[in-house]
């Protein structure tokens, strides 16, 4: 792992001295491989390891530190900020109506996470609908409607036969009814580059104006997960991001494509099948994560 | 890189960045370039404005990494032959198991799917409506029930029905579950036992947008139960599936079909020359 082919490369400098420049260049290689083999954006790290060589070349050996455990450092805490450095809370305005739209590629895992996140809502103290607004898979409605009860949220559908925009805003006067004041609303997977289907979500974006539009990323995507994130941020400006799928093995270097192409938080991790399995994105477990 | 005028350093790293931006991964790629650099050497092609020269080669090396005597679904020696569908949680099986069924429908064969997804929402319901769609019958079993009693009723079924193939949807489960693999062991056991040589084929569902982590899905399922294929799904994206260059390098296994979409008819054979032209686009 890292650590190891860091300490075989720094292993024999003396303290006070600098870090000599080829043993730096060396350990830039090393974690650039270990980047893309981590599926990190090309770019990116390219990008990444020349903020770390200028890093690591300033560094000075510090009396009792090991130069490879200096070097280390400098490269989780630049990744960990390129993750967005803490944990970051969904602010949601109480008392307000918020109306949050997940968005994503088929079979990311919005539907099951649409009712993930309702459930987590609702233990924070608001009350969720969550909306149907998949006309296009078969037995998607019945999907959220399965999901919604194991969850104990109520599910608004109006069939296939109506455009989103139309169902959007239907649920939101049941929601307002009802005195619901936390609107998730579940789409279609799409591909970001097949323009009917960007244009049918932005038609929803324009009528029914998300509070929240967050993108729902599968975290086994390899270098696609920029092109994806581009694409959607540019449509729908997104508000952020939720990883799924963390409880696979895949180190997950998409989660870094997407913050850095975005700007904006990854909020929460869907961490398996469960409807339960919901956790807050941790960066700094990210960063071990995907250094391996 | 067409554009560039000669065969140069620059012009390998150029081709480096566009076999990793490909998922084709860095042991492959470096494998690769190495090869090209050699090949420059060796025929002196180092500033020679050849660039076409440099590419058929390219393609040539990784056509041979990808080359395969089985492209087509093996059938067993008596009806019917039975195809297992496996796989991670959406990279699209039970819609590939829909277009399956559709396509031999086509060939004027008879089609049996199998809904052995007893657990996630409404996954029977989804495989139903491709069967209607597909005009194709259906072995459904209760959810929740042990997906190796539905498998054991349907391989029971179809020696009755005379279907020509039973294809067998099983649910999405991540490769590093050990107690999920489990099951899914024990329903490829379950269908050796009930019909000797079968499963004709084990098909593992790739979604062409999957990293690295595709190598490491291949050897999981693999070693629990003997994967024989692949369909890629998802190639009408912007993703270019690189992985399967190096699963078929390092495991042998070869891509049979391609999903091109989310209609019935969006599944083709696998041709290796188009994937390679679409590599470099
Ligand atoms: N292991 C695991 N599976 C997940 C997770 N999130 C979703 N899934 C599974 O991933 C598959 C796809 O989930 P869906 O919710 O249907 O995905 P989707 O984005 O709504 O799919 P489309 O509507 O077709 O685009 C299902 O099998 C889910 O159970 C997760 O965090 N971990
Ligand atoms: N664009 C595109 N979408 C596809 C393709 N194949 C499947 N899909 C879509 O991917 C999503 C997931 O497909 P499913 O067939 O439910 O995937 P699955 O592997 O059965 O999912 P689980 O059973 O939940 O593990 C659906 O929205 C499909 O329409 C394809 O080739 N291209
Ligand atoms: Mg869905
Ligand atoms: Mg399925």
């Amino acid at each position: 792992n890292l650590q190891s082919r860091f300490a075989a490369i720094f292993g024999k400098l003396r303290s006070g001295k600098r870090v000599d420049e080829r043993a730096v260049k060396e350990a830039v290689r090393e974690v650039r491989l270990a980047f893309l083999e981590a599926d990190v954006n090309y770019q990116a790290t390219r990008e990444f390891c020349r903020q770390i060589e200028e890093k690591a070349l300033g560094v000075q050996v510090l009396a009792g530190l090991n130069p490879a455990q200096q070097v280390i450092k400098i490269v989780y805490d630049t990744m960990v900020e390129m993750l967005g450095g803490e944990k970051q809370n969904l602010t949601l305005m109480p008392g307000q109506q918020e109306r949050i739209m997940l968005v994503g590629l088929q079979g990311s895992g919005k539907t099951t996470t649409a009712a993930k996140l309702a459930a987590r809502l609702r233990q924070d103290g608001r009350k969720p609908i969550l909306i149907a607004g998949d006309i296009h898979r078969p037995a998607a409605i019945k999907q959220l409607e399965v999901v919604g009860k194991q969850v104990g949220v109520p599910v608004f559908s109006m069939g296939t036969d109506v455009d989103p925009a139309t169902i959007a805003k239907e649920g939101t006067k049941k929601a307002k009814a009802d005195d619901l004041d936390t609107i998730i609303l579940d789409t279609a997977g799409r591909l970001h580059i097949d323009e009917q289907m960007m244009a049918e979500v932005k038609r929803v974006r324009e009528s029914w104006h998300p509070t929240l539009t967050l993108l729902v990323v599968d975290a086994m995507v390899g270098q696609d997960a920029v092109n994806q994130a581009r694409h959607f941020h540019e449509n729908l400006d997104l508000d952020g991001t939720i990883l799924t799928k963390l409880d696979g093995d895949t180190r997950g270097g998409a989660a870094i494509s997407v913050r850095y192409v975005t700007g904006k938080p990854i909020y929460f991790a869907g961490t398996g099948e469960k409807l339960s399995d919901f956790e807050f994105f941790h960066p700094d477990r990210m960063a071990s994560r995907i250094l391996g | 890189f067409q554009r560039r005028g000669k065969i140069d350093d620059d012009l390998l790293d150029e081709l480096e960045e566009t076999l990793i931006t490909a998922d084709i991964g860095v042991e492959t790629t470096t494998r690769l370039i190495d090869h090209l650099r050699d090949q420059v050497k060796f025929q002196k092609k180092k500033g020679s404005t050849d660039i076409n020269w440099l590419t058929d080669t390219l393609q040539s090396a990784i056509g041979e990494m990808i080359a395969s005597e089985n492209r087509s679904l093996k059938t067993g020696t008596e009806k019917p032959s039975v195809y297992l569908v496996v796989g991670v949680n959406g990279v699209g099986k039970t819609t590939a198991i829909g277009k399956l069924a559709w396509r031999f429908r086509s060939e004027g064969q008879k089609a049996l799917i199998v809904a052995a997804d007893t657990f996630r929402a409404a996954a029977i319901d989804q495989l139903a409506i491709w069967a209607d769609r597909a005009g194709c019958d259906i072995v459904k079993g209760e959810e929740g029930v042990d997906p190796s009693s539905v498998v054991y009723n349907a391989v029971h079924a179809a020696r009755a029905g005379q279907h020509d193939f039973v294809i067998i949807d099983t649910a999405g489960r991540l490769h590093n579950r050990a107690n999920l693999m489990q099951e899914l062991g024990k329903m490829a056991r379950v269908i050796g036992r009930e019909f000797p040589g079968a499963p004709h084929e084990t098909l593992l569902v790739l979604d062409a947008s999957t990293g690295q982590n595709a190598l490491q899905q291949a050897r999981q399922f693999t070693d629990t139960c003997g994967v024989t294929g692949i369909i890629l799904t998802k190639m009408d994206g912007t993703a270019k599936g690189g992985v399967i260059i190096g699963i078929h390098d390092q495991l042998k296994i070869p891509v049979k079909f391609i999903g091109l979409g989310e209609k019935i008819d969006d599944l083709e054979p696998f041709e290796p020359e188009a994937f390679l032209k679409a590599l470099f686009e």
